[in-house]
């Protein structure tokens, strides 16, 4: 009688989670915009033999935001989900990979994000702050505002905006905006910026400073503004297209990212 | 008819009582959820 064909691969098969940790790892690396991606759930495998120690490994990924900055330096390890009530991101991935001679690496990817429904978050916490689009009037108030009011105290570099990662609105008991941006350090000192801030520029990349902040702006009953401003001082390339951290559909082209 | 005996014992072994206790493999797919389902 033929040799019956070998089990199908399981989800949470050793071989699966090492080709997932390479996928997301490879996602992290490729993505210069938002949060970094931990693995949730491996909703499918298969492997499709390609000759001997040669196989193409197609895997479906759920992943959850994380709320470490794409562009910090924390490894993913030490990066804490965002929880239920901080109302979650998710990113649902498939990822094609190629395991050759022991190695896996990734051949495309395609992920697509969305945040949990605000229902669903209601539900359980009704008076929990929600995410909110980023050019909602306030989100960009807050950021202005906040942005400004680090600059205005600081006495390392003058900081530009860069990207805002996150707004959230709450509305009882009091009126809070809760924004998470991205900056980058420019050549000028703060003090510089208040007489030509048009001449400061962002630092170039082999000696740029990026940076994370995150601010509150309390409307009632009195109006409180708060910011807290991080420097990473790394290197990091130039930002492109790759928006996971922002619903939608992101294509990744074919990598050579070995592990 | 004819069919072949090895089928038909195959077939009682499914109607075999399972020892007390036994558990059923997990399915192979979807895996294990890590954090939190939304």
């Amino acid at each position: 009688a033929p040799a019956a064909p070998p089990a199908p691969l399981g989800c949470d098969d050793p071989e699966s989670e090492a080709a997932a940790e390479v996928a997301v790892n490879y996602i992290n690396g490729h993505s210069h915009h938002g949060y970094k991606f931990a693995l949730n759930r491996i909703e499918d495998v298969r492997v499709v033999p390609q000759g001997p120690n040669n196989d193409i490994i197609f895997l479906e990924l759920d992943l959850l935001e994380t709320k470490c900055p794409i562009l910090s330096p924390t490894p993913l390890a030490n990066c804490t989900v965002r929880s239920f009530t901080e109302h979650a991101v998710e990113g649902d991935c498939d990822v094609k990979l190629q395991k050759l001679d022991g190695t896996i690496s990734v051949l495309a990817s395609k992920c697509h994000s969305h945040a949990d429904s605000s229902e669903d978050i209601s539900r359980v916490c009704p008076d929990c702050p929600l995410l909110v689009s980023l050019n909602n009037t306030e989100v960009l108030e807050t950021v202005s505002a906040a942005l400004n009011d680090f600059n205005s105290k600081t006495t390392g570099p003058y900081l530009r905006l860069l990207e805002i990662g996150r707004g959230k609105i709450q509305y009882y008991p009091s009126h809070v905006v809760a924004v998470e941006f991205a900056v980058g350090a420019t050549n000028c000192s703060a003090e510089e910026a208040k007489v030509n801030v048009g001449a400061c520029e962002l630092l170039p990349e082999d000696q740029s400073n990026f940076g994370f902040c995150t601010g509150t702006m309390t409307k009632l009953p009195i109006q409180k503004l708060h910011v807290n401003c991080q420097l990473y001082g790394h290197q990091v390339p130039t930002p492109d297209i790759l928006l996971l951290s922002r619903p939608g559909v992101t294509y990744m082209h074919a990598g050579q990212d070995t592990s | 008819p004819v069919t072949k005996r090895a089928v038909a014992e195959a077939a009682q072994h499914d109607k075999v009582p399972r020892p007390v206790g036994f558990v059923p493999p997990p399915p192979p797919c979807p895996g294990k959820i890590r954090h939190f389902d939304i």
